[in-house]
């Protein structure tokens, strides 16, 4: 997996 | 999602309406730095580069397509529209955006989580943004002249990274594992920016004056 799951932020 | 984190996300929002609203309607982009819009560009095209690979939900998409789509509608308004390009104040608006470009990418290389190029590029975008705004004050400071829709739009800019302050400080109590160095201190940079021109506005707003910057 490219980004990890905490960047959900914008 | 918690509601700081909506109202910041909600602020961003109104302040790109805000922007698109005066370039849209009043056909001028006076007092706004294309520097900075181009920079704006620039972070959402980096930081979003997952946005095909990794899916958060239809929410975080949609943003992220607003995002992109509004920054760059924004730059070429200012460069390419026929009447918006004329109202653009191109002698004031002389930083060099370079300058602000080269040490990100320095940083983002040196001080990452992981030495990968998605990960070096979405670090750059972190450190780029805390630093965007900036030719956008020195043009605020050129110009003194500001009419309330860009003082509202950097007003509402700035209460978005306020908002996202408390979101983070909301998370870290609320979630294990919510350690982000990284994004914590561009974030707090990027606010502390805000706080000379948070004064003068609330300055202005209490006296109920026009906006007006020291020399």
């Amino acid at each position: 997996k490219l980004f990890d799951d905490t960047k959900d932020e914008l | 999602m918690n509601i700081f984190r909506l109202a910041g996300d909600m602020t961003h929002l109104a302040s790109v309406l805000v922007l698109l609203l005066k370039i849209h309607t009043i056909k001028s982009c006076a007092g706004v730095s294309l520097k900075t819009q181009e920079l704006y560009a620039i972070v959402f095209a980096t930081r979003y580069l997952d946005i095909l690979t990794s899916f958060v939900s239809i929410y975080n998409t949609l943003m992220k397509l607003i995002f992109l789509g509004s920054s760059f509608s924004i730059v070429w308004y200012m460069k390419y529209h026929k009447t918006v390009r004329r109202t653009y104040d191109r002698d004031q608006d002389t930083f060099r955006h370079w300058f602000l470009m080269l040490p990100c990418l320095l940083l983002a290389l040196l001080i990452h989580e992981k030495f990968t190029f998605f990960e070096v590029l979405w670090t750059f975008s972190l450190y780029l943004e805390a630093v965007a705004i900036l030719p956008q004050l020195v043009l605020l400071q050129r110009t003194r002249n500001i009419d309330n829709l860009t003082g509202q739009y950097i007003f509402l800019l700035g209460g978005y990274r306020g908002f996202y302050i408390l979101n983070w400080i909301y998370r870290y109590f609320t979630e294990p594992h919510y350690v982000h160095w990284i994004t914590w201190i561009a974030g707090l940079v990027q606010t502390l920016l805000y706080a000379d021109f948070f004064y003068y506005y609330f300055l202005s707003w209490k006296n109920n004056k026009k906006l007006q910057l020291p020399a």
